[in-house]
C-alpha cells in the first residue's frame, strides 16, 4: 500500500498544480508531506499561492478563494480516482460571476467523461446543464419534479 | 458504473413517489428555497449507508420518514432506490456480470432500516462495501452538502491524509 | 433588570412575531423561556412554523429558510432596540429571487430609519443601494475603491 | 449616533489610505472574490475592540497588518478610525457635547495596539463601554460575518438568551 499512497499522492498533487491555476488564472498550489520521513503515516497539508499575493495561511482566504481552492482539489482527486458521479449542493453560490463562469467551464469540460449533479440557483451554472430538474412544492409540504424551460 | 436512477418514496418531503433519470454530462436541480433539493442529496447519502442522523440534518434517523404538513399525514415508512449501470467495466467485485446494481433502503418509524442490492437484502457492511475506495460513499469526496464546500480546505492534516487515503 | 428583559424580551417576540410571516409570506415566529418559572436565568428556544409545513425542529429548516429566520430575528431585535447601523456579508447568498426581492423590501423600508451596509454578489441587492461603492484589486494584492456604474 | 466615516491603512489588503464616506440609507460594498470586502467588515469589528484572532479571519492580531503582495512589501503598521456623527441625541454617557466620535485603533508588529477616542488615547474597555448595549459592539448582532447568517439560528438557549439581554 506504500506505492499505492505515494503514487496517488504524486498525482493528485500533480493534478492540483493544474487545476488551481487554471480556475485561478494563476497562482500555485501543492499539497505536502508535514512529516516527509514518514510516508506512511504523514498528514498532509495544503498550499496555496492565489496570482499576485503573497503565501498567506488558509484561514485568510475569501470565501470563495475558499470555495474555489476546495473546487480544485476536489476536481483533482476525481480526475485521478473517478467515482461513479459527483454530486454539489450550492458549491457556486460564493462566487462572483467570472468564477462561475470559470467553474462552469471545467465541469462542462469533465463532463465528457463524469457525471455531474448540480444543485444551484445560479442562472448561468443552468444553462450548463444537459438536463434540469425543476422541483416544487406547489402542494403544501410536498416535494415534486417539474419540467423546467429555461427563458433564452 | 454510471449513476441511472433515483426513485424516493416517503423520504423527507417526497410523500409521493418520484423518480430521477440521469443521463450522461450534466443534471441540474433547481426550485425555490425550502422545495427539498437538499433532501435529494440526503437521500442519495441515506441510500448509500448514512447512519448519523447529524450527518442527515435530523436529530433522530426516523426524522427522514416524511412527518406530515397541511396536505397530507404522516407516514409510516422512507425508501430510497439508487440504480447505476453497469455499462463501462469497473463494476464492484462480484458484480461483473449484472447489467444494473440497484441499491434500497427502506425504514420504519420503530428505526429498524433493511438494505437490499437487487432486491436481495443484505447488510449495510454490503453497501459501504461496494462503493469502497471510489470517493462515492456516503462520505466521500463525490458528494459535498450545502455551505460545506469550504470545510474541505480547513481540514486537519490527518484528515485530509485519509481523504487522500480513500483516492489512494 | 427583571422589568427591563422581560419588557425587551416581549417586545423581541412581538416583533418577531409579525417580520417572520412577512419573510415568508405566512407561517408563525415565537421565542419561548425554556424554563417559564425562572424569568431572570432561563434560556430562550426559537420556535418557526413554515407556511403550509409542520413546525419541524431548526435543524432540518432548508439553508435559505435558515439564513430568512435569522434574518428575521436580527431585524426583530432591530427594531426593539436599533444600534446605530447594520453591517451584513453576503447574507443574501443563500437566498431565491423571490426571498431576496423580500429581503430588499424590507431593507429599503427599515433604511428610512436605519444605515444599513451590506456586502452582496447579487445585481438585485445592488439596485436597492443609495450609495455603491466598488472594490477593486487592480493592483496585485491591493485593495482600492472605485466608483461603480449599474448597468441599467 | 449615526456612522460616517471609515478610514484604514495598512489593514489587511488595504496598503494605501482608503476613505468610505457613509449616508443614511443603504450602503453596497460589491466586488469580486478576493477583492478585500469581508476585510473591512473584518477593520470594523476590531477598531470595536475584537480582539480573539479566529474571529478575524487570523491566527495571530498581527496577521492585520498589511502582509506584502507583488506591488508591495510588509508594512509594520494598520490603523482603522471609525467615525460617528452624533446627531440624533442618544450619544453615549459623557460624549453628548460631542459633534462627533472618532474611534481609533492602531498596532504594530509587537503586537501593541493603541485605541484612541477623537484622539485622546483610551483603553480598549472604554470603546467597548461607548457600544455597551447597542448591538454594534465587535460581536454585537448588528454585525454578521460572510457564512454565519445561519448561527444565530443554531444558537442554543443560554447564548440566546445573551443575544436577547444584550438589547434589553
Ligand atoms: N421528515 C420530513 N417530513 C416532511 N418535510 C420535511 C422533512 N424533513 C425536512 N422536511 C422539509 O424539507 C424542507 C427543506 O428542504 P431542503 O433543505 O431540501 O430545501 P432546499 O430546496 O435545499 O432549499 P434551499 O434552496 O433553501 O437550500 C424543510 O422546509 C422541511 O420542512
Ligand atoms: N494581512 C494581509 N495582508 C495582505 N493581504 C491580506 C491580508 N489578510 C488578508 N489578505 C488578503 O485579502 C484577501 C481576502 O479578502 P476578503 O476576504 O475581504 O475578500 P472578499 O472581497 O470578501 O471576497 P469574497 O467575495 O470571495 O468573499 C485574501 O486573498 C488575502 O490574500
Ligand atoms: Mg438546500
Ligand atoms: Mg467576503
Amino acid at each position: 500500500t506504500r506505492e499505492r499512497f505515494s503514487k496517488a499522492f504524486e498525482e493528485i498533487n500533480a493534478k492540483f498544480g493544474e487545476v488551481f491555476p487554471r480556475l485561478f488564472q494563476g497562482g500555485r498550489a501543492a499539497l505536502r508531506l508535514v512529516d516527509e520521513e514518514n510516508l506512511l503515516e504523514s498528514g498532509i497539508g495544503i498550499f496555496v499561492q492565489l496570482p499576485g499575493k503573497k503565501s498567506l495561511p488558509l484561514g485568510s482566504l475569501s470565501g470563495g478563494e475558499k470555495a474555489l481552492t476546495a473546487i480544485s482539489l476536489i476536481f483533482s482527486i476525481f480526475l485521478v480516482k473517478p467515482s461513479p458521479f459527483c454530486l454539489l449542493d450550492e458549491v457556486d453560490a460564493p462566487l462572483d460571476d467570472a468564477n462561475v463562469d470559470r467553474f462552469n467551464a471545467l465541469v462542462r469540460e469533465m463532463s465528457h467523461r463524469y457525471q455531474y449533479l448540480l444543485v444551484t440557483h445560479n442562472k448561468r451554472t443552468m444553462e450548463l446543464a444537459d438536463v434540469l430538474y425543476g422541483i416544487t412544492m406547489e402542494k403544501h409540504g410536498i416535494s415534486r419534479t417539474v419540467s423546467v424551460k429555461l427563458n433564452a | 458504473m454510471k449513476l441511472k436512477k433515483l426513485e424516493l418514496i416517503g423520504f423527507k418531503s417526497f410523500y409521493d413517489k418520484t423518480t430521477f433519470d440521469f443521463s450522461a454530462g450534466v443534471t441540474a436541480i433547481v426550485g425555490p428555497n425550502g422545495c427539498g433539493k437538499s433532501n435529494i442529496v440526503d437521500a442519495v447519502r441515506w441510500v448509500l449507508g448514512e447512519h448519523a442522523p447529524s450527518y442527515l440534518r435530523s436529530k433522530v434517523l426516523e426524522d427522514v420518514i416524511f412527518a406530515g404538513s397541511d396536505a397530507a399525514g404522516p407516514l409510516g415508512m422512507a425508501e430510497v432506490t439508487l440504480t447505476f449501470a453497469n455499462d463501462n467495466g469497473n463494476a464492484p467485485p462480484g458484480y461483473e456480470s449484472y447489467a444494473e446494481i440497484a441499491i434500497t433502503r427502506r425504514t420504519f418509524r420503530d428505526g429498524e432500516s433493511e438494505f437490499s442490492i437487487n432486491k436481495v437484502p443484505c447488510r449495510l457492511k454490503d453497501i459501504a462495501e461496494l462503493f469502497l475506495d471510489t470517493g462515492a460513499g456516503a462520505r466521500g469526496y463525490a458528494i459535498v452538502a450545502q455551505g460545506k464546500i469550504g470545510e474541505i480546505v480547513e481540514a486537519r492534516p490527518d484528515e485530509m491524509r485519509m481523504i487522500i487515503e480513500e483516492a489512494a
